[in-house]
C-alpha cells in the first residue's frame, strides 16, 4: 500500500528526529507513480503533487513524529477537495421546465444515463421528458424509446436532425406538463468539428440549465484532453463518471475536476436504469489512492 | 518529437513523458526509454529510436485473416461500449468487399435494441442476421446461428456479444458458456475470439484483457476509437504480459471505418 512505501522511504533516509525535504521528493515520487498507475493524467498528477508537496514541507511536517501519515493526509486531504469536497446532493433549478443536455465521446453511458438520470427523478415526483436527439447512431433512437418504456417515461424523437428534435421537444414539454426535458445526444470527438459544431447549435437551440458530460471510469490520460475541449467547445456544467461498478482506479475522475473545476454530481453502477448513486469525492480518492 | 538533433536528457524526458500520456502506463515508459538510451547511437534520432523500439513489441504479431471454415467462426467480446458490435459491421463489411458470405449472430440479448443496431449493420453489409429477440438465450441464439450458417453455406460468421464488466463472474460465466455452444454446434473451435478494445482506456484494460484471455482465449484486438486523441498504448503491455497481438484497428464510425493493425505507424502515431 502507499503508505507501507512512504514508511520504508521515510524510515531509510531518517536520521535524528528530522525530516529531509529530500525524503519528501521520494514519497512524491512513490504517489506520481501510484497516481499515474490509477490513470490521472500527466499534467494534473504534476500540477497535484506541486501542491501537496508545498504543504508537505511546512513545518508541522517536518517535524512531525509520524511524518509518513501526515503526508498521506495531505495527498487525501487534497484529493477529495479536488474531486468536490464534501458530497453535493443533485439539485435542480427552480425553473420549469428543466432543460439537461447530455454529451461526451463514444460508449460512454449517455443514453444509459438519460433513463437512470429520467427514473430518479420521476420518483423525486418530477415529470420528465427524454428526447432522442441523436439520429447519427444505427438504433439509437429505439434504445432509448424501449429504456423510457422500461421505466414509464415518455420519450420523444420529431424532426429530421437533432436540432429540429431539441426545437420540437421543448415545445412538447410545456404541451404535455413536462417539467425536465432529459436530452440525449450522439457520441463525438472534440477532434471533429462539425460534430462540436452540432453540439453548440444544440446547446444554442435548447438553453439547457445543465449541460452534463459521461465520462467513463476507465478512461486513462485522454480524459483530461476531453473534458478541456467540451469545457472549450460547450462550457460544462458537470460531470456523470460511468461503469464505476468495475475494477478501474478511476483517475480520469480527478484529471476532469481538476481541469475544469465542475464537479461529478453522479456515478454509474450499472446497466440497469436503477443503477444511479451519488458521487462521493472522498470514497473516489480513497479508490484512487488504491 | 521527431525532429532529430540531440538526445539531452531533457529529451529523454519527453519521450518518456509522451509514452505515459499514450497510456503505456509509468513503469513501461520508464522501461522503454532506459533500454533505448542504452543502445542509442548519437546519429540517430531518438523519437525514431523510441517508436522503433515500440513497433517491436508487435514482431512476430499474428496478423488479421479471415477465418477459412465453413462457416469460420468470429467471437466478439469486451467490455461495455467499447465498439464490438460497431466492429463487426465492419467487418461484415470487409469480409463481404472480399467477396465472402457472412452471417451475423444478435447473441447480445440484454441491451435495448441490440437487435436492431446489429440488423442496420447487416443490411448495410449484405450478411445475413441470426436473431431471436431480446431477453432469448444467447447460447441459443449462438446455437441457431451455426446451424444456419452451416445450412447456406456461409463462409463466416461473426458473433455480437453483450458488453460486460470482467468483474461480474456470472456473466464472463455466460460467456464461457456462449463458446461452448458454439464449438459444440461447429464440432470445433472457434477460429477468432476477438477482444474489443477502446483506445481511450487507461490501465484497466491490461485487467480487462487477461480476464478474458482466461475465460474465452483471446485471439486477437480490435483497437477501437484510434480516430480521436487517445493512442492506446495498453496494447503493449496486452502484446507483452499476455502474447495477445492487435489485429484490427477502427478509425471511426463508419462501415469503412476498419484498418489491419501496422506496428510501423501506430509506434509513431504513438508519441507523435
Ligand atoms: N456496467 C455498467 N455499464 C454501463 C453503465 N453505464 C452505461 N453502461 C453500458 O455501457 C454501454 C454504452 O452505454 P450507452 O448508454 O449506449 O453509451 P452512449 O454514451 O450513449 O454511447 P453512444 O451513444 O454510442 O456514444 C451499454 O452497454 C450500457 O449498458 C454503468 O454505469 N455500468
Ligand atoms: N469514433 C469512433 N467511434 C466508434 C468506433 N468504434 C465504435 N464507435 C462508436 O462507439 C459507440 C459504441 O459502439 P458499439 O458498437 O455500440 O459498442 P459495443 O461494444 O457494442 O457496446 P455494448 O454492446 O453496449 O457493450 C458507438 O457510438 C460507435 O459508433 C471507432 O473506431 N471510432
Ligand atoms: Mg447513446
Ligand atoms: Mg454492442
Amino acid at each position: 500500500t502507499l503508505n507501507s512505501r512512504f514508511n520504508a522511504v521515510f524510515r531509510k533516509l531518517r536520521s535524528r528526529g528530522k525530516l529531509h525535504p529530500k525524503q519528501v521528493d521520494m514519497a512524491l515520487a512513490e504517489i506520481r507513480t501510484g497516481l499515474l498507475d490509477a490513470d490521472v493524467a500527466l499534467d494534473v498528477v504534476e500540477d497535484f503533487l506541486s501542491r501537496v508537496r508545498a504543504r508537505a514541507l511546512s513545518d508541522e511536517v517536518m517535524r512531525s513524529l509520524t511524518p509518513a501519515q501526515q503526508v498521506i493526509k495531505i495527498v487525501r486531504d487534497e484529493l477529495t477537495t479536488t474531486l468536490g469536497g464534501e458530497h453535493r446532493p443533485f439539485k435542480l433549478p427552480g425553473v420549469n421546465p428543466v432543460v439537461i443536455m447530455m454529451a461526451g465521446v463514444q460508449g460512454s453511458g449517455k443514453t444509459t444515463h438519460c433513463a437512470k438520470l429520467a427514473l430518479h427523478l420521476k420518483e423525486k415526483g418530477r415529470q420528465p421528458l427524454l428526447v432522442a436527439a441523436d439520429l447519427q447512431r444505427p438504433a439509437a433512437v429505439e434504445q432509448l424509446f424501449t429504456l423510457g418504456g422500461e421505466i414509464g417515461v415518455p420519450v420523444t424523437s420529431d424532426g429530421g436532425d437533432p436540432v429540429k428534435v431539441a426545437k420540437n421537444a421543448l415545445k412538447q414539454a410545456s404541451r404535455d406538463g413536462c417539467n425536465v426535458v432529459i436530452i440525449d445526444t450522439a457520441g463525438r470527438f472534440h477532434v471533429d468539428p462539425d460534430m462540436m459544431k452540432e453540439a453548440r447549435r444544440l446547446k444554442d437551440v435548447s438553453h439547457p440549465h445543465l449541460v452534463l458530460m459521461a465520462c467513463d471510469s476507465m478512461t486513462g490520460q485522454d480524459a483530461v484532453v476531453q473534458a478541456r475541449a467540451f469545457m472549450r467547445e460547450i462550457d460544462l456544467d458537470g460531470f456523470v463518471l460511468t461503469k464505476i461498478d468495475g475494477d478501474a482506479r478511476g483517475g480520469a475522475a480527478l484529471s476532469i475536476t481538476h481541469e475544469t473545476g465542475r464537479p461529478i454530481f453522479f456515478a454509474g453502477t450499472g446497466e440497469k436504469p436503477g443503477d444511479l448513486e451519488p458521487f462521493y469525492p472522498d470514497r473516489m480518492a480513497s479508490r484512487i489512492l488504491g | 518529437l521527431f525532429r532529430g538533433g540531440q538526445a539531452t536528457e531533457e529529451t529523454w524526458r519527453e519521450l518518456e513523458d509522451a509514452l505515459i500520456r499514450a497510456d503505456v502506463g509509468p513503469a513501461a515508459a520508464s522501461a522503454i526509454v532506459e533500454r533505448v538510451k542504452e543502445s542509442f547511437q548519437p546519429t540517430e534520432d531518438p523519437a525514431a529510436v523510441v517508436a522503433r523500439e515500440v513497433a517491436a513489441t508487435f514482431d512476430g504479431n499474428d496478423r488479421w485473416e479471415p477465418p477459412l471454415g465453413s462457416p469460420g467462426i468470429v467471437m466478439v467480446v469486451g467490455v461495455n461500449g467499447t465498439g464490438k458490435t460497431t466492429t463487426i459491421g465492419k467487418l461484415a463489411h470487409l469480409l463481404r468487399q472480399e467477396g465472402r458470405s457472412v452471417s451475423l449472430a444478435a447473441s447480445d440479448t440484454f441491451r435495448a435494441a441490440a437487435g436492431e443496431q446489429l440488423d442496420t449493420w447487416a443490411t448495410r453489409a449484405g450478411a445475413h442476421l441470426v436473431a431471436q429477440g431480446r431477453g432469448a438465450d444467447p447460447g441459443a441464439v449462438a446455437f441457431d446461428a451455426v446451424r444456419a450458417a452451416r445450412a447456406r453455406g456461409t463462409d463466416v460468421l461473426i458473433v455480437d456479444t453483450a458488453g460486460r464488466l470482467h468483474t461480474r463472474q456470472p456473466l464472463m460465466d455466460e460467456l464461457k458458456k456462449v463458446k461452448r455452444v458454439l464449438e459444440k454446434a461447429a464440432g470445433r473451435p472457434v477460429d477468432e475470439v476477438l477482444l474489443v478494445l477502446d483506445a481511450t482506456t487507461g490501465q484497466n484494460g491490461i485487467a480487462q484483457a487477461r480476464a478474458f484471455t482466461e475465460a474465452v482465449e483471446v485471439t486477437g484486438v480490435a483497437l477501437t476509437k484510434m480516430d480521436g486523441t487517445a493512442r492506446g498504448g495498453i496494447v503493449l503491455a496486452v502484446r507483452e504480459e499476455l502474447g495477445v497481438p492487435v489485429k484490427l484497428v477502427g478509425t471511426g464510425e463508419g462501415q469503412a471505418d476498419l484498418a489491419v493493425f501496422d506496428a510501423e505507424s501506430f509506434a509513431r502515431r504513438l508519441i507523435a
